[in-house]
């Protein structure tokens, strides 16, 4: 579904360098969830804005769905993120001027898109926003926004989900339910989910996970078990 | 070291009325670290807000340090705030044009006290920060951020740190980093620590664990252990 050829990310800050990235090539299969860990700082979250088309490499190649990425104009780019892959953000990215039910349907208004309204409705269930929708984000526990981001990547049903941490603001429940749309994403539509997390628990939930550290992949392992 | 009586905290959200805390008494013992867990929605940040004056409660009482924190004026609340007080929050709330060390120091600076220098030093060292203080917020990890909002807290020494899920973004080693610094405010210097969490492991660094659910007190554990 997408993986990366020789990634390089490098940042300069004031007088350091710094290489978030150092090299990686990764595949992640079509159809498959594949978690991805690593410690704080290791560039994950740098690694899934690269793959997702929300940053532009220092140098190598990012393929999505077969199409090398930097090969798309903005426009082309564009499309691709809000019609063919849904986002997770780390720090949620909520719009603070809309409701978390708007926050939810915006991606796909963005496409003019008409959502699969049953699917939507049971995610907003299963993630337990139906008494919060018409609340903006700033009147939401930091659980609650993570849940309106979540939703709102996955309201499309995109082809490719990457999920920046997706449960670190929840509880075992709430997190439960969270891993299992992803899960069914996966199980039920053919979904491709890349998935960073801290918590080996929701790591389970993957059928294989990479690690990283210094900016690069480092292990793997296959069917992990918690 | 700070106590909550009858507190209730609702919000009017459009024709709405959400009931954050229904009446809760609850009491932190000074140089004890307390843990608070709940499911998302529950109500863990208001009351932290709430009990390090952030917020002012619907009605109910606060007391920090033996002072009903409803009797203090604007002035006396920021002094209390800066000097007595260190907090962590859920969504870190850095200042995004300073650098990272700008941040940490700034609650002494703003309270015109001589941080120990090598205390901070040693926070600084602890969370793995050294080589990351000229950096913005923007220019750092989502968990490098969530050290940084800790160091913040820590750096001035106070009475009593809230801290707020501190480590959700991190890995299990800068995860216990984190919690061995909150333990060591408690044993070496005799500080109060409340720690709203939803991982058990953090959980068991604490004395207590107090369960809040639906905006009430429903349970509490001695001594946990993981
Ligand atoms: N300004 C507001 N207006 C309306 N409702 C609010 C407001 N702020 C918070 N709430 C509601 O109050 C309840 C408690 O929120 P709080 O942030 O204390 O939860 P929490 O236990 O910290 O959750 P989490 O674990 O997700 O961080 C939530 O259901 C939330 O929707
Ligand atoms: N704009 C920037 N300028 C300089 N350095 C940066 C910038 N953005 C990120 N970095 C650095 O790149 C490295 C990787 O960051 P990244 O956000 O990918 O880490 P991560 O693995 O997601 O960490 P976490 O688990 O804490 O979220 C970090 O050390 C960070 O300080
Ligand atoms: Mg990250
Ligand atoms: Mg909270």
């Amino acid at each position: 579904a997408a993986r990366a050829v020789d990634l390089v990310k490098t940042y300069a800050a004031g007088a350091a360098r710094v290489v978030a990235l150092d090299s990686v090539s990764i595949a992640f299969p079509a159809g498959r969830f594949t978690a991805v860990m690593g410690p704080s700082g290791s560039g994950k979250s740098t690694l899934l804005h690269c793959m997702a088309a929300l940053d532009a490499p220092t140098s190598g190649q990012v393929f999505v769905g077969g199409t090398d990425v930097s090969t798309l104009d903005e426009r082309q780019r564009t499309w691709l993120r809000r019609d063919r892959i849904g986002f997770v953000f780390q720090a949620f990215n909520l719009v603070p001027t809309l409701t978390a039910e708007e926050n939810i349907m915006l991606p796909a208004r963005l496409a003019r898109r008409d959502p699969d309204r049953r699917w939507v409705d049971r995610v907003i269930k299963t993630v337990g926003l139906r008494d919060r929708l018409h609340h903006r984000p700033a009147q939401l526990s930091g659980g609650q926004q993570q849940r309106v981001a979540v939703a709102r990547a996955l309201a499309g049903r995109p082809e490719i989900v990457f999920a920046d941490e997706p449960t670190g603001n929840l509880d075992s429940r709430s997190g439960a339910e969270v891993l299992g749309l992803l899960r069914a994403g996966v199980t039920e539509d053919g979904a491709s989910v890349v998935m960073v997390t801290h918590d080996p628990t929701a790591a389970a939930y993957a059928d294989r996970v990479m690690f990283l550290a210094d900016g690069r992949l480092v292990d793997e392992l296959s069917d992990p078990t918690a």
